[in-house]
């Protein structure tokens, strides 16, 4: 089991090496990565020994070899569709970030119960009636799914998406939802973010 | 030094307890916060004795009072002003977000470098003129700030608001920021909440 700090570390990392490899840079020293990660070259070297040798002394990391090696890791090698739930700012937010397709994460559909908006384009998509979430699921298979809708509508949608064959929500509604046992849920909090963040400029410490 | 982890829970907490102290519950158990925030009733307590006793046994904890004690860990027992850089859509959801009061943390102002979006209201405030930033700090008075810009903005925004005198950045925009070293940056990536994620569906492992 990777412990979560170290798995978060890989997706930056991922993200630093998916944004090289499009450049075209076939290698990348232990510094390169502190300058564009801004995690230290010596946790980058600890990170990578967790999971086998990769550098050469001297001439650095094979960027293609490490991408494949961390996609693997985060078991992200295949492409996995994705469910988005609520079509509003932050859905609108979501859809419109430049790096998902780099991740192999792929937003195959949106939905919506505004009847205004259903059957409206939404990035590269269109919004679909929530009520026919399990229907449309039935075709993707999708197996993780976002919330981005109210609170006082999340735990609803939770019960639908779980329903209809989703086994990982990434919740973005300020509220906690029962899911079965199954069922991962990944709550994300900006008010969070800012908490720690304030917290480490009045204490002027590290993050 | 609070580690990152305990800060979130303790973030995590501070939610649930301005929750119930709005519906006007005095005190709270072990168990209930399990119940209402997600994380177990003996991490609760261990985070807890973290910081002094507070429950009385078969009494349970006060709310008002857990509030106090972890508002003053995480320094937010004062009212803080946050500048907003970027009125697009992260932007709307960010102003739009309901339990930002109940924080004590207050966006003081939103800036946009689109001459047809300045001036304009965004939810109770009005578009400002990046170009006045540094200005219309030096009333404001705020240390913290978001960016919800493109990246290929944000780190001329970066630059302008370490000018304007803030000193820690929450950043939602996908590139590493290079600041001074009296200030503080946190990025956030929900490409890496999903990879987490989708890296516990895989293994079937606990979150
Ligand atoms: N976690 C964070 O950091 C963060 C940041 C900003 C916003 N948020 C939260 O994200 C959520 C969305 O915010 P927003 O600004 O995009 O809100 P919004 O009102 O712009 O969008 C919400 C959308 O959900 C739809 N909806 C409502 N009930 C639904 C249902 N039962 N089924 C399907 N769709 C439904 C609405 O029609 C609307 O289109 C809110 O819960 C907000 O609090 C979280
Ligand atoms: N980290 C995450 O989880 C996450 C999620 C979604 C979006 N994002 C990122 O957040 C950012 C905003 O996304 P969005 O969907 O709101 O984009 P958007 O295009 O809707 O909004 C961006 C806003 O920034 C303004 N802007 C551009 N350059 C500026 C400058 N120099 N000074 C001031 N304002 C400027 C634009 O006029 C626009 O109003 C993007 O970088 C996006 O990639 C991050």
């Amino acid at each position: 089991r990777v412990p979560i700090p170290t798995l978060e570390r890989l997706a930056t990392y991922l993200r630093v090496l998916l944004d090289l490899n499009e450049g075209g840079v076939e290698t990348i020293s232990s510094q390169e990565m502190e300058h564009y990660s801004g995690i230290s070259a010596a946790q980058f070297r600890k990170d990578l020994s967790y999971f086998g040798e990769f550098g050469k002394p001297g001439v650095g990391y094979s960027v293609p070899q490490l991408i494949e090696c961390i996609e693997r890791i985060l078991h992200i090698d295949q492409e996995q569709p994705i469910l988005l739930v609520g079509a509003g700012n932050l859905g609108a937010a979501l859809v419109g970030y430049p790096n998902f397709r780099a991740h192999r994460f792929r937003i195959a559909a949106v939905f919506d119960n505004n009847f205004v908006k259903i059957g409206r384009p939404f990035g590269e998509l269109v919004i679909e009636d929530i009520a026919r979430l399990k229907e449309v699921n039935a075709q993707i298979g999708a197996k993780l799914a976002i919330i981005a809708v109210p609170a006082s509508a999340a735990q609803t949608v939770a019960d639908m998406l779980v329903e209809a064959g989703i086994t990982g929500i990434l919740n973005f509604a300020p509220t906690v939802l029962k899911v079965p046992p199954h069922v991962f849920v990944r709550n994300v909090s900006f008010l969070q973010e800012l908490a720690v963040l304030s917290y480490h400029v009045a204490e002027g410490t590290e993050i």
